[in-house]
């Protein structure tokens, strides 16, 4: 899956 | 979430509550730079755009409203707090930040990872992050005396950012696909921006001095 998980960044 | 990260986003907080603190406290922003602290509020505004509509965890989401409640506050403070904005230095903090955001906003509609608004607004965030400091930096070197809370302020703004740095070093060695070169280009960027005021600061503080850069 496309990875946006740096969104889990603040 | 690592350590590294952890501890990074306790070192960011904890930047913010010392500013808050020094500022409410006081009553005095003396050194601060205004334009620094609006491209931070700015920061937030676009990157927390989904704070609502994309629940990642309770901690994320409180963060992020200390984030923005923090930053908007101090620029509430400093501009309309009638004892505050009195310490409020204008004619030192001179730093033409407008010509910051433009060049942020459209190498963020060059530079991106998925060309939608919230991704542009997203990318800009980071942009706008790499460079917001340098107002504060400006200033410092201009008003001689830098009172230990606003060099502590500006110190624990760094290394928040160094800390990301090692986060994502971490994130990249144990999570398959996680390469976000436009991330770790401009946190390396904005870390690297503070390289010079690192050094005197750790030489001051290794000399037991106060903190002074050179002209």
């Amino acid at each position: 899956e496309v990875n946006d998980d740096v969104k889990d960044e603040l | 979430m690592n350590i590294f990260r952890l501890a990074g986003d306790m070192t960011h907080l904890f930047s913010v509550l010392v500013l808050l603190l020094k500022i409410h406290t006081i009553k005095s922003c003396a050194g601060v730079s205004l334009k620094t602290q609006e491209l931070y509020a700015l920061v937030f505004a676009a990157r927390y755009l989904d704070i609502f509509t994309n629940y990642i965890s309770l901690y994320n989401t409180v963060m992020k409203l200390i984030f923005l409640g923090s930053s908007f506050s101090i620029v509430w403070y400093m501009r309309y707090h009638k004892i505050v904005r009195r310490s409020y230095d204008k004619d030192q903090d001179t730093f033409r930040h407008y010509f910051l955001i433009l060049p942020c906003l459209l190498l963020a509609l060059l530079i991106n990872e998925k060309f939608t608004f919230k991704e542009v607004m997203w990318t800009f965030s980071l942009y706008l992050e790499a460079v917001a400091i340098l107002p504060q930096l400006v200033l410092l070197q201009r008003t001689r005396n830098i009172d230990n809370l606003t060099g502590q302020y500006v110190f624990l703004l760094g290394a928040y950012r160094a800390l990301y740095i090692l986060n994502w070093v971490y994130r990249y060695f144990t999570e398959p696909h996680f390469v976000h070169w436009i991330t770790w280009v401009s946190g390396l960027v904005q870390t690297l921006l503070y390289a010079d005021f690192f050094y005197y600061y750790f030489q001051s503080w290794k000399n037991n001095q106060k903190l002074h850069l050179p002209a």
